[in-house]
């Protein structure tokens, strides 16, 4: 497992941040960020997919009204596929009996996917050398959250209670040098962390993202990781996590 | 609790002040006094909540003022969380508890 891993950083893998606003889709947001990062990744050039058809074609038919990664990745294998972004437009309503799947061409599909051990290392790992993960966390802390690494316990934050869905895209240590202008003290051990990329707009946290501290299970981040298997295409080398 | 009948101190001047700061920044208006009045006490509420977060966070984070800081607790997990399910509608990212899970 290499110290630092950043996908932000590799070209075409990190689509642009989202923002949900009044509909429950962290889940179809979340499950379209890991299929276009692998398909970024494994077949560039990248393409924005479809949260839309995703929220009209869950099988458990709720749209806006909520959903689980596990089943977005179903209905993915289902409809053969996600279509453009551009072709399927977000919405941000469902429209779970108004299914467009077959009406629009796929640009990126799946073979399977997986759900990981729940151990950070094993996750740190996985994510270094195949791409981003959907994870499910306790949404709590982020009401208030404004930048900075979240370092929760059990008690401030729940990792039973597991209700929202993001996309985790890197980790890395901070050092002991606080950010400046901060008004913390500073840590006085290094602190290991994982990025997040989160559905609330680029307004929010650290330009959409966030980050929790990485070794303490913080807020249930190991509970679900999720992703998507992108079949990595013949005579092409696997690409690595930028540091 | 209420803000009427309090001594108008600089305490509660600054508040509404961050408090106007967050209205313009967030584009926030409120349909009448009353409701204005609960979301001030709210954004205090939660202000107080952050500061609490900030003592206690061990790591680097810094909580405060967001887009969320005029919703209650539940209203946040509502809309971006464990939203209370009625009548059998499932919640946004609805809430897990399964065991059984192993390996793929």
């Amino acid at each position: 497992v290499p110290r630092t891993c950043d996908w932000r950083k590799a070209a075409g893998v990190i689509s642009s941040i989202k923002n949900q606003a009044n509909c429950n889709c962290c889940w179809a947001i979340a499950t379209v960020g890991n299929i276009e990062a692998l398909w970024g990744i494994t077949w560039q050039p990248s393409v924005e997919l479809s949260v839309q058809q995703l929220l009209d074609c869950d099988r458990c038919g709720n749209g806006c009204g909520g959903g689980f990664v596990w089943d977005a990745f179903i209905t993915v294998l289902n409809n053969s596929g996600l279509a453009s972004e551009k072709d399927y437009p977000f919405q941000g309503k469902g429209k779970p009996h108004k299914c467009l799947a077959n009406k629009h061409k796929k640009v990126a599909w799946i073979q399977d996917f997986i759900m990981l051990k729940d151990n950070e290392q094993t996750i740190a790992s996985y994510l270094a050398t195949h791409g981003p993960i959907t994870v499910t966390i306790n949404v709590k802390l982020l009401q208030q959250y404004q930048s900075g690494v979240i370092r929760a316990t059990p008690t401030t934050c729940d990792p039973r209670h597991v209700d929202h869905s993001v996309l985790l895209v890197g980790f890395g240590v901070e050092g002991r040098r606080a950010e400046a202008g901060s008004s913390r003290p500073r840590p006085r051990h290094s602190t290991p962390y994982w990025i997040l990329k989160n559905s609330w707009g680029a307004n929010w946290g650290e330009k959409g993202y966030f980050r929790l501290h990485r070794g303490s299970n913080a807020c249930g981040i190991t509970k679900y990781p999720l992703t998507a298997r992108v079949q990595l295409p013949q005579n092409r080398r696997p690409v690595s996590c930028p540091p | 609790g209420s803000l009427r009948g309090q001594d108008p101190g600089p305490r509660p001047l600054e508040l509404k002040e961050v408090f106007t700061l967050f209205q313009i920044q967030y584009n926030r208006s409120y349909s009448n006094p009353a409701e204005y009045a609960r979301r001030l006490n709210i954004f205090a509420h939660n202000l107080a909540q952050a500061q609490r977060l900030q003592e206690e966070d061990l790591g680097t984070a810094e909580f405060g003022v967001t887009p969320f800081s005029d919703l209650t607790e539940e209203e946040f997990g509502q809309h971006y969380g464990h939203r209370r399910a009625a009548a059998g509608v499932p919640s946004l990212g609805r809430k897990v508890e399964s065991e059984e899970w192993g390996e793929s």
